[in-house]
């Protein structure tokens, strides 16, 4: 089984 | 007041047809630097930033910063109607709700505007950090569109590797398993047939091929496709866009529980 990652959790809101 | 005059039309057409199936609603942003976009897709696994040089433009106006929110279909819907020889005017006010396009023909027997209406978009600017990949593959961006596409017709992910090899494409399904391996090859013709690996450590890495697939509708702007992996970080999908910019497309891994 696979998790897919978000985007968000790689970059921050700036 | 805002004026970008695009001679090569057809960039912006071939820009909405790659960004308008993952993207719906997005703010363009206007600054001495470009005409540039960075948004999510809806579930935030994936991520597009455009940038388009205002050197790119024949003439570059932009008095103020300005940022614009546009249904992207509509816009893509309003791009269509452009002739692909066609140039193509960018026009909008200060304070006002709408966004002008308008398309010349080459030998200007024919000019047409289209008005289209903006949208508030509350849309978070998310900060790239730069970084060192391990694996940067370089390869014709033809050749990675018909490797995902093949591929997701067994499989629903795809894994990618990154080895002394070469570059491994890997995918399995209810059918079957699939694998493609692409080798360096500088000895082509021309250097966008080429396929260089750059590696500092082996990567190994799994995607959703859905998004692949999406990011591949920007082929037509670019002849080689450049991608970038390491492992704690999304994959980069970049196709250059020639004397004007890039898009880059960003897509979290997948990860085993």
């Amino acid at each position: 089984n696979s998790r897919q990652k978000s985007i968000l959790s790689f970059f921050q809101k700036s | 007041m805002l004026e970008l005059r695009l001679v090569q039309g057809s960039l912006l057409k071939k820009v909405l047809e790659a960004i308008k199936d993952l993207v719906n609603d997005a703010n363009f942003d206007c600054s001495a630097t470009g005409f540039s976009l960075q948004a999510m897709d809806s579930s935030h696994v994936a991520l597009v930033a455009l940038l388009l040089r205002s050197e790119g433009f024949e003439h570059y106006r932009c008095d103020r910063n300005l940022s614009m929110g546009m249904n992207l279909n509509n816009m893509s819907k309003m791009l269509k109607c452009a002739g692909n020889d066609d140039i193509i005017t960018i026009k909008a006010d200060d304070g006002s709700d709408t966004v002008t396009f308008m398309f010349e023909s080459p030998n200007q027997d024919k000019i047409a505007d289209f008005e289209m209406k903006l949208m508030d978009i509350d849309s978070e600017h998310l900060g790239i950090p730069e970084a060192e990949y391990q694996a940067i593959v370089r390869m014709p961006s033809s050749e990675f569109a018909r490797i995902c596409k093949d591929l997701s017709s067994i499989g629903d992910t795809v894994v990618i590797s990154v080895t002394k090899e070469g570059v491994k494409f890997s995918t399995r399904g209810d059918i079957g398993t699939a694998n493609v391996v692409c080798r360096q090859n500088t000895t082509v013709d021309k250097p966008e047939e080429a396929t260089v690996i750059e590696m500092q450590e082996p990567v190994s890495l799994t995607f959703a091929l859905r998004y692949m697939n999406s990011f591949t509708k920007a082929t037509p702007l670019s002849g080689t496709v450049t991608i970038s992996l390491s492992s704690d970080l999304p994959i980069v999908v970049e196709y250059k866009i020639a004397e004007m910019g890039y898009i880059r497309f960003y897509l979290a891994p997948k990860i085993e529980d």
